[in-house]
């Protein structure tokens, strides 16, 4: 046990390394120092690839993802595709201490965060709207659709399924059928 | 997508991650980040893991719990997260993936998938051995 206390994080995010470990260096949890220290990520917009103003999904808008979890008691609180809150493990957290769920999604999951107490702000950036606008231009490539008409590789949507009219296309081709002298 | 195991001096393990998701997703969509097993997983009888990379492919092998359950059959963490890659690589060789892996003695790990472009994975390390927090890095496989 002498190589305890460990912190290790995924990619070279040194600050949110610091961060956890300096709660644990006062005396603070180790679930503190989780939150801590991944938020630190949310706020430093690590990579791009956490936080606000980061992955403008279809619409141009970023929706957070995140968990926590309690290996003594196995408890987790974790929340997807959360919209308008930055602070994504901490509500995450609340999750998990305040409710006997383990996963809360999308705008309720926002709404709930409110309640306790989390800001309701915009994740939207300068830097998120020009990656949009840029893959917008770009034909929105790459993306996610397959098997769809028009063809997703080459152009933007909207999108449907090639093989089946849909039901208002077979009711104006059959009103045209009996639409006759 | 930053993934984070906790292990206290008491033996307690910690994870936790946060992402903002793949770029240009489709509204809604969830990767593995935020489920537990998949986006990290935390026993303190065991250990504790956590993985980033292509959340749609990896959610659906439950890296985390996987990794997790051979550190408490006393696999060394490195091969345990390895272990989990191999898996993966099975089905996905090319999937975009790494995962680091943490057991109750403090012994520590790391894995990844190697694809063009990325031969290795970096990621940081905190502990008494280590002055400050050491950024390592692991050749993938």
């Amino acid at each position: 046990a002498a190589a305890l206390p460990v912190v290790i994080n995924t990619w070279a995010f040194k600050k949110a390394a610091d961060t956890a470990w300096g709660v644990l260096q006062l005396g603070g949890s180790e679930l503190d120092a989780v939150e801590k220290g991944c938020g630190q990520c949310e706020i430093d917009q690590c990579d791009g690839s956490v936080g606000y103003g980061g992955s403008p999904d279809e619409s141009g808008e970023t929706t957070l993802d995140a968990m926590i979890m309690n290996g003594n008691t196995m408890e987790v609180g974790a929340v997807a595709d959360l919209r308008h809150v930055k602070n994504a493990i901490s509500v995450a957290r609340k999750v998990m201490e305040y409710t006997k769920h383990t996963l809360l999604v999308g705008e309720s999951a926002s709404l709930f965060a409110v309640r306790m107490g989390f800001p309701y702000e915009d994740l939207t950036t300068q830097k998120s709207l020009s990656v949009y606008s840029e893959w917008l231009n770009q034909s929105c490539q790459p993306n996610y659709w397959k098997n769809v008409i028009p063809d997703s590789s080459k152009s933007c949507g909207p999108y449907k399924r090639p093989e089946k009219v849909t039901y208002k296309e077979e009711q104006i081709s059959r009103r045209s059928f009996h639409n006759h002298d | 997508t930053i993934g984070m195991i906790v292990i206290g001096g008491s033996g307690t393990v910690v994870s936790g991650t946060s992402t903002n998701g793949a770029v240009h997703k489709i509204p809604g969509r969830v990767g593995d980040s935020p489920i537990a097993g998949a986006g990290s997983y935390a026993d303190s009888t065991a250990g504790g893991a956590a993985a980033t990379g292509d959340g749609d492919i990896m959610m659906r092998f439950l890296p985390s719990y996987q990794a997790v359950e051979y550190m408490r059959m006393g696999t060394d963490p490195r091969v345990a997260c390895q272990k989990v890659i191999s898996r993966i690589q099975k089905y996905a060789p090319k999937f975009f993936g790494a995962v680091i892996c943490a057991n109750t003695t403090g012994s520590y790990g790391a894995a990844c998938n190697k694809i063009p472009g990325f031969t290795q994975f970096h990621f940081m390390v905190s502990s008494p051995f280590l002055s400050h927090p050491t950024e390592q890095v692991v050749d993938c496989i």
